[in-house]
């Protein structure tokens, strides 16, 4: 079995500064095992 | 093959002697020696696999990314009746076990699928049947949750086969290098889906695109009214991406699926697809796998806007058992041999605000068969 997960994330963009203030980053690679609970990606919130 | 010739030596010994009770014995010995050789066949079919595995395994290692290669196999597959195949197998697998043969058989499943038997909320002979321990709880605390509150967690135990950001107008998920499938294709005509227009797709300042956050009629704003989290108006400059994520469940993994965020189920589709297989090599030799397949795809929001979920069923695990409708039933047999007709949806209530789930919390599960 399978599961397809798909959402909108922050991605970077701050007009004022340019800086990535709040970007969603994937924590994994391909291949890993991961389990119920442990994160697959961070943002930073602003 | 010496069983064989044992069994021939017992056969042509009871003919010569003629005598009725050589001629049970034999009939004795063919009850346990199909057994033993069903086993043997298991093995070497199980020891293929694994070295299978492990070739590919090596492979991807290497950095060779397996490619799409249509092949025989496969389109025979389309001939055969999977789904009744799946419903028989689940049917087999929902058989009552003698308790003195339950821990045998399950420590088996999990040596040779790699389970951790630790982690079973329960003793292995409390489980009835190989379904049951198949769905099978896991003891308190063996999942921790990230407390990270600007975290995305995983939904379920599994390996990650491919993830990224969905860029453009008609942005395809690559099944396998050579071959993707569209968004809109696995989930069926979504109102909430982000619609990712050329004109829309800007450049930031190191060149890659960036999608502006959309807003439509059922926004978060509206789902924020049932929440008590008040939400500040999403600053101009603020934008969000489309991403994606693809994990592979194996038979011996936990087959429940948990809440990846807090958010609002607002729809849910069945498609009554196939039941194709969903390992590597299906993945790399039949077209629109994902897509074609039996699937429930649960729809809804988030703080930062379109969430959801597929859940893909495969021959061996054919049904999907959703908590939040227990009602809805999967892997049933067709009415009909059409399988594109359009899926079966429901809205839940109340409007906008649909169910609301916890980071974490059980969504649905994968059943044999």
């Amino acid at each position: 079995s399978t599961v397809i997960l798909i959402f909108q994330a922050p991605i970077s963009k701050s007009l004022e500064d340019d800086s990535a203030s709040s970007e969603f980053r994937f924590c994994i690679k391909r291949g890993d095992r991961i389990h119920v609970g442990e994160a697959l990606g961070r943002w930073h919130d602003s | 093959t010496s069983f064989l010739r044992k069994f021939q030596t017992t056969q042509a010994r009871s003919s010569i002697n003629g005598g009725r009770s050589n001629s049970s014995k034999g009939d004795s010995f063919l009850v346990p020696g199909a057994t033993l050789a069903t086993i043997v066949m298991l093995g070497a079919l199980h020891a293929r696999r694994l070295y299978g595995d492990k070739k590919l395994e090596e492979a991807r290692e290497n950095g060779i990314e397996i490619e799409f290669q249509p092949d025989v196999k496969a389109t025979f597959l389309r001939l055969l009746p999977l789904r009744s195949i799946s419903r028989f197998w689940g049917f087999l697998a929902s058989m009552e076990l003698p308790i003195w043969i339950r821990p045998y058989v399950y420590r088996s499943w999990a040596r040779a699928f790699h389970s951790n038997l630790e982690e079973a909320a329960k003793p292995l002979d409390k489980y009835a049947s190989l379904r049951e321990f198949f769905v099978r709880t896991l003891k308190d605390g063996s999942r921790p949750i990230d407390s990270d509150p600007c975290c995305l967690i995983s939904p379920v135990d599994g390996t990650i086969l491919r993830f990224g950001e969905l860029k453009g107008a008609g942005s395809m998920i690559e099944q396998v290098k050579g071959f993707s499938y569209s968004v809109s294709s696995l989930l069926g005509a979504s109102p909430f889906l982000p619609v990712i227009a050329e004109e829309d797709i800007q450049q930031d300042s190191e060149g890659q695109e960036i999608i502006p956050r959309h807003e439509n009629k059922k926004s978060w704003w509206r789902i924020s009214l049932a929440s008590p989290k008040v939400r500040d108006p999403a600053p101009a400059s603020l934008t969000t991406g489309l991403f994606y994520c693809v994990i592979y469940l194996k038979p011996g993994d936990y087959h429940r699926i948990h809440s990846p965020v807090d958010w609002n189920v607002l729809v849910r589709r069945h498609f009554s697809g196939r039941l194709f297989p969903l390992n590597e090599r299906a993945a790399r030799t039949i077209r629109n796998l994902y897509v074609e397949n039996e699937r429930i795809v649960l729809e809804g929001r988030w703080q930062e806007g379109f969430m959801a979920i597929a859940a893909i069923g495969a021959t061996t695990i054919g049904s999907i058992e959703l908590f939040i409708e227990p009602e809805l039933w999967t892997n049933q047999t067709r009415k009909n041999l059409l399988h594109s007709e359009p899926p079966e949806e429901r809205v839940y209530e109340p409007e906008a605000v649909g169910v609301m789930l916890k980071k974490g919390d059980e969504v649905a599960a994968f059943n044999m068969g």
